[in-house]
């Protein structure tokens, strides 16, 4: 999965 | 993403369908707090605002759909299914919701990453998801005795948060710049409002007794 972004959790 | 929050993410997943189950097996919703239900649809609609402009993976935007999609089916559910929402249990259901989020969206204008719009909301709804539980823990403590799969619901929404603080702990150790405060914080809050629940429920599985919480 492409993490790393911001909001990256639910 | 991390064996923790996969967990996390997938013990939401089953509180949401033990839910359904409920409602839709016994085609009844007695002892589920409306006003939690619509918490946790406010809790998504305001959170997965950015589900239409930033792409994060295929499994980021099916699950928002789906709790955004469950949530609002139960709501509409325990209001308008003609069966269903005749056996709401509306004089337990007496929590003063409308405080909550006021409340949390106040402390979200206050604390927040950035002073956006969408950052305003993303923190509010931190803050909502945190005491969106109380209504519901105060209608099982009104009503007393907490029927089976009610009590499974609740149970699985505590199991998510907790692993989700198992997430946060996993992260900052493998990650570099891993501070994520404001879901921290208000994690251990909403899990701690749990823990009074969770011991109650691990007393009546112990003794293979009923769920009964003190009044």
């Amino acid at each position: 999965f492409s993490e790393g972004k911001y909001h990256d959790e639910l | 993403m991390n064996i923790f929050r996969l967990a996390g993410d997938m013990t939401h997943l089953i509180s949401i369908l033990v839910l359904l189950l409920k409602i839709y097996a016994t085609k009844s919703c007695s002892g589920i707090s409306l006003k939690t239900q619509e918490l946790y649809a406010l809790v998504f609609l305001t959170r997965y605002l950015d589900l239409l402009t930033d792409f994060i993976s295929i499994y980021n935007t099916v699950m928002k759909l789906v709790f955004i999609g469950s949530s609002l089916a139960i709501v509409w559910c325990m209001r308008r299914h003609r069966v269903v929402r005749r056996s709401y249990d509306k004089e337990l259901d007496t929590f003063r919701h409308y405080f909550l989020i006021a409340a949390t969206f106040a402390l979200a204008v206050l604390v927040y990453e950035k002073f956006t719009f969408r950052e305003i909301l993303w923190a509010f709804s931190i803050y909502l998801e945190a005491v969106a539980i109380l209504p519901q823990l105060v209608m099982l403590q009104r009503s007393g005795n907490v029927d089976n799969l009610t009590g499974k619901y609740v149970f699985f929404l505590g199991a998510y948060r907790a692993f989700y603080i198992l997430n946060w702990i996993y992260r900052y150790f493998t990650e570099a710049r891993f501070t994520r405060w404001i879901a921290c914080v208000s994690g251990l809050v909403q899990t701690a409002l749990y823990a009074d629940f969770f011991y109650y429920y691990f007393i009546s599985w112990k003794n293979n007794a009923k769920l009964k919480l003190p009044a």
